[in-house]
């Protein structure tokens, strides 16, 4: 393990505590999609199936149940805590995101590596998180009202997408054979739309600024 | 061997 790949891994794991913190401690989840953690609860429920046929390591092992307890727990704190519920944006919420679900399970059908029920769903869950992140974004532009825990989640989750690419980069020059095209291109599209999506938060922020 | 050692990762 190389140090983008460590350092990506505790940003991921970072943002995911703020936005349980904030959900927790102020019992609100202005600003949040459901739909994007719905999404990301589906992502690592297919990732991660194979939690019972494979061993990396203790590390691996401790992570995925980090993430898969974390991103349901984050759930149904929205969908069944009373008091946390009647903070969610539903009516700006509306991002079709079964949508996304059915495109990414089609494509995965259609572009795997190999056509076996795991291999498919977890090309599923790599075409299914690179934009997971959508309904997020679509709310923020919808409410304008991004608070300080919001935007550290969302530029947490950006430097986590970013610190994975330049772990890849430093394992193709190391690692011999390590080539894998289906996560690249993934990884690369989901980076951009954090990338777009920082570039006007700047540009807003920037004309703020003028204004003040 | 190309697709296992990438599910090594997160």
């Amino acid at each position: 393990m190389n140090i983008f790949r460590l350092a990506g891994d505790m940003t991921h794991m970072f943002s995911v505590l703020v936005l349980l913190l904030k959900i927790h401690t102020i019992k609100s989840c202005a600003g949040v999609s459901v739909k994007t953690q719905e999404l990301y609860a589906i992502v690592f429920a297919t990732r991660y199936l194979d939690i019972f046929t494979s061993f990396v390591s203790i590390y691996n092992t401790f992570m995925k149940l980090v993430f898969l307890g974390s991103s349901f727990s984050i759930v149904w704190y929205m969908r069944y805590h009373k008091a946390v519920h009647r903070t969610y944006d539903r009516e700006q919420d509306t991002f079709r995101h079964w949508f996304l679900v059915l495109s990414c399970l089609l494509l995965a059908l259609l572009i795997h590596e190999k056509f076996t029920f795991l291999e498919v769903l977890w090309t599923f869950s790599l075409y299914l998180e690179a934009v997971a992140i959508l309904p997020q974004l679509v709310l923020l532009q919808r409410t304008r009202n991004i608070d300080n825990l919001t935007g550290q989640y969302i530029f947490l989750l950006g430097g986590y997408r970013g610190l994975y690419i330049l772990n890849w980069i430093y394992r193709y020059f190391t690692e011999p054979h390590f080539v894998h095209w289906i996560t690249w291109i993934t990884g690369l599209v989901q980076t951009l739309l954090y990338a777009d999506f920082f570039y006007y938060y700047f540009l807003s922020w920037k004309n703020n600024k003028k204004l003040n | 061997s190309s697709q296992s050692d990438s599910k090594d990762e997160l």
